[in-house]
């Protein structure tokens, strides 16, 4: 009598899980901008045999924007999920992996990631800021006037910008801009740069070092400006990394095979 | 003339009881959330 085929695979069985993590850990290595995701729910799985042990799995995942860049070394176990309050940000991915004698790998995935809507954060938090357009010239201005004033007072390299990670305007009560962004060290000092800015290029990659700042910008009613950064140090990059200034925060989907 | 014999209803006892706190397994998926629902 044939075997009977084996019971299908729960979303939250441990091998299910295992996959997720693979499939998890490859998307933040795939990503090269934003924030790293973090696993919040198996949506669905499907195991499809090809021979002895030797399975086609597809996975829907959903997952849940951390405050870590994606650039940062922390470890995504140690990085904070974003709150519900703080606007959140969703990711919602199709992973293809194989599985061959127990090794999982992945074939290819596809995510698309879109934040919470303002009406389900202003229900949890009337009085949150929302997230704010990329583009906005308020969220510009604000990471502008940041990096230019980290810039004129450290003893460090001089940072250029890579991108905007998310922005936060508040509008009462005070006008408050709440800026994160993605920075990196360059070839200059930042007396070198006072001199001559376009000679300041980002450091070669096997010299590397990028960092990561959050500004508070106050514009009413009194005139305030906060401005903290941190640089990685150089990382041995596991995966070619192209980081591109002046990149949008929300990328609309992002295929990767 | 033939007459249909009426058969009492089904006593309780005869359905396949179940065992005291039976509970139905969860639904394979979707999987349990790990921090919220958006």
């Amino acid at each position: 009598i044939p075997a009977a085929p084996p019971a299908p695979l729960g979303c939250d069985d441990p091998e299910s899980e295992a996959a997720a993590e693979v499939a998890v850990n490859y998307i933040n290595g795939q990503s090269h901008h934003g924030y790293k995701f973090t696993l919040n729910t198996i949506e669905d799985i499907r195991v499809v045999p090809q021979g002895p042990n030797n399975d086609i799995i597809f996975l829907e995942l959903n997952l849940l924007e951390t405050k870590c860049p994606i650039l940062s070394p922390t470890p995504l176990a140690n990085c904070t999920v974003r709150s519900f309050a703080e606007h959140a940000v969703e990711g919602d991915c199709d992973v293809k992996l194989q599985k061959v004698n127990g090794i999982l790998s992945v074939l290819a995935s596809k995510c698309h990631s879109h934040a919470d809507s303002n009406e389900d954060v202003r229900k949890v938090c009337p009085d949150c800021s929302l997230l704010a357009r990329m583009n906005n010239t308020e969220v510009l201005e604000a990471v502008s006037a940041a990096l230019n004033d980290y810039n004129s007072k450290t003893t460090g390299p001089y940072l250029r910008l890579l991108e905007i990670g998310r922005a936060k305007i508040q509008y009462h009560p005070g006008h408050i801009i709440a800026t994160e962004f993605a920075v990196g060290a360059t070839n200059c000092s930042a007396e070198e740069a006072k001199a001559n800015v376009g000679a300041c290029q980002l450091l070669p990659e096997d010299q590397s070092n990028f960092g990561f700042c959050t500004a508070v910008m106050v514009k009413g009613p009194s005139q305030d400006l906060q401005v903290d950064c941190q640089l990685y140090g150089h990382q041995v990059p596991h995966i070619p990394l192209l980081s591109r200034p002046g990149v949008t925060y929300i990328h609309p989907g992002q295929d990767t095979s | 003339s033939v007459t249909k014999r009426a058969v009492a209803a089904p006593a309780q006892h005869d359905k396949v009881p179940r065992p005291v706190g039976f509970v139905p397994p969860p639904p394979p998926c979707p999987g349990k959330i790990r921090h919220f629902d958006i």
